[in-house]
């Protein structure tokens, strides 16, 4: 039984794709088979592990419309340097998808449809999003079984959230009434100032037992650790980055494999 | 003449929004009739100003297509506490325009058709834009006379100019030919780390001159000063970041007017 973690929050730099590579990896890290799918057209999350390579295939290529040499998500799934992690890279053209693939009735189930033969080999996949609630973030709630938020605690960030949650209740009203949502995330808390804190606490108030106990700290090693293709797990085992992803891990467990 | 400024970078949380509502407010205080346009649907600009008002007409009614009660620009002007300083909001809806102009030939040239007979009630015009290069990003450069892109001083920044600047000279090439970077500005630049002044020194080699003398430094009161419904010019006018956006509204002014 696969478990499918779409990471999501259109309000752009909260540490979708920071929490994306480090959860994924603290998930390998405890034994789970894991796949991390990047499905950002920025394709962060394959430059924490990848250099950029223009022949490889993508994501793009399995999702990309009929007969356009569609690729199959096996053939486009890479090994990472630690076990038990995999990652499917993405790639600037995964932009277009909005345009090619609007208007076709089965354009939010392409991922869903792509993964199922793959679904046996992972115990979890972590899907990294981009900062939008279009055709690829929509693709990643049918897919997914739940679905984590990561919000940073200032205050943009908590006005968006209604929107998500709109398009979280439609994704489950129709194309995926089972998904869940896994929990609430506050990331890049600065314990120096009161505005993190003071958002802290009205996030709180909105969603209450969903919020992660696990808060992730502003913590330069988690921002370093991509330009050396490491996670913050090889690159800085013992920092606050570190602990708190793997504390994260056990929380995510903890709530998925106990239901 | 009008100068219009979009702001735009596809990667998320750079300080778009942040440098649109200051670089607005610093234009003002130095007495140029200022507009500030909120075309992100997440409409952050809009939230700094006024409280969210469902019933208002919005940009989305000036963009929308034919026939849906579209409403002029002038008519969505609203005037801000300061003088010389106006916002046009934005709202969700926005979204929705990806979808609903694809395909029709003059979608990227809304915004400038809807802009022009106010132009000559301002002297600037400054863009907010959502973190993607699609429909109303390119409404954004193509209505524009400059563009400037804050980059943040980070790694993921870097790789993403790349296909930023493809945009930029696809959009030089055909729909608007006089469009000019104005310049390139480091934002959220944290003096205490390493990984700010290495990618500081990147950034310096990979722009040039184009990048503004002027850096913007992580500063907790740019963070505040939304929640009350300020600029940074009357939440905290002694803070660097005050000093800091009156500084970069007058090199824009340099760049621009002397030209
Ligand atoms: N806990 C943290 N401490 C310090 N820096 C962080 C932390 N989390 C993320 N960052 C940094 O903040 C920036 C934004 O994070 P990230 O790119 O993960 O966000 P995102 O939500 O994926 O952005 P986008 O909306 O563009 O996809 C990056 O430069 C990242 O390195
Ligand atoms: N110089 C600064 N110092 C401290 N905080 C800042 C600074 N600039 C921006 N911020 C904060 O960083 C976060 C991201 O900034 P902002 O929302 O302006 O970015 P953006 O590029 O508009 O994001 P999006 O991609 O979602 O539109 C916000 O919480 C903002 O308050
Ligand atoms: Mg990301
Ligand atoms: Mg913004």
């Amino acid at each position: 039984m696969s478990h499918i973690i779409a990471i999501a929050n259109q309000k752009g730099g909260v540490g979708k794709t920071t929490t994306a590579i480090n959860l994924a990896a603290a998930l390998a890290d405890r034994g789970r088979r894991t796949l991390l799918l990047d499905l950002d057209p920025q394709a962060n999350s394959t430059l924490a592990f990848f250099s950029p390579d223009e022949s490889a295939t993508t994501l793009y290529d399995v999702l990309a419309p009929e007969g356009s040499g569609r690729a199959t998500m096996e053939s486009v799934i890479r090994p990472s340097k630690q076990t038990a992690l995999s990652v499917a890279p993405g790639k600037l053209m995964l932009s277009r998808l909005e345009v090619q693939l609007a208007g076709q009735f089965d354009a939010p189930f392409r991922l869903k449809d792509a993964l199922s033969p793959v679904l046996k080999n992972f115990d979890y996949i972590v899907v990294d999003t981009p900062p939008a609630l279009g055709i690829l973030t929509v693709n990643a709630m049918v897919a997914a079984t739940h679905l984590l938020v990561p919000i940073q605690a200032a205050y943009f960030a908590i006005e968006g959230t209604d929107d998500l949650l709109e398009t979280y209740s439609r994704i489950r009203a129709r194309p995926n009434p089972d998904l869940k949502i896994v929990g609430v995330l506050i990331t890049l808390y600065d314990k120096r100032t009161n505005i993190s804190r003071d958002t802290h606490e009205q996030i709180r108030a909105v969603f209450g037992n969903t919020l992660f106990r696990t808060k992730i700290t502003k913590n330069v090693r988690l921002e370093e650790s991509p330009a050396y293709k490491e996670t913050i797990l090889s690159y800085a085992p013992r920092s606050p980055g570190a602990v708190e992803y793997r504390k994260l891990a056990l929380e995510v467990i903890d709530r998925v494999e106990a239901n």
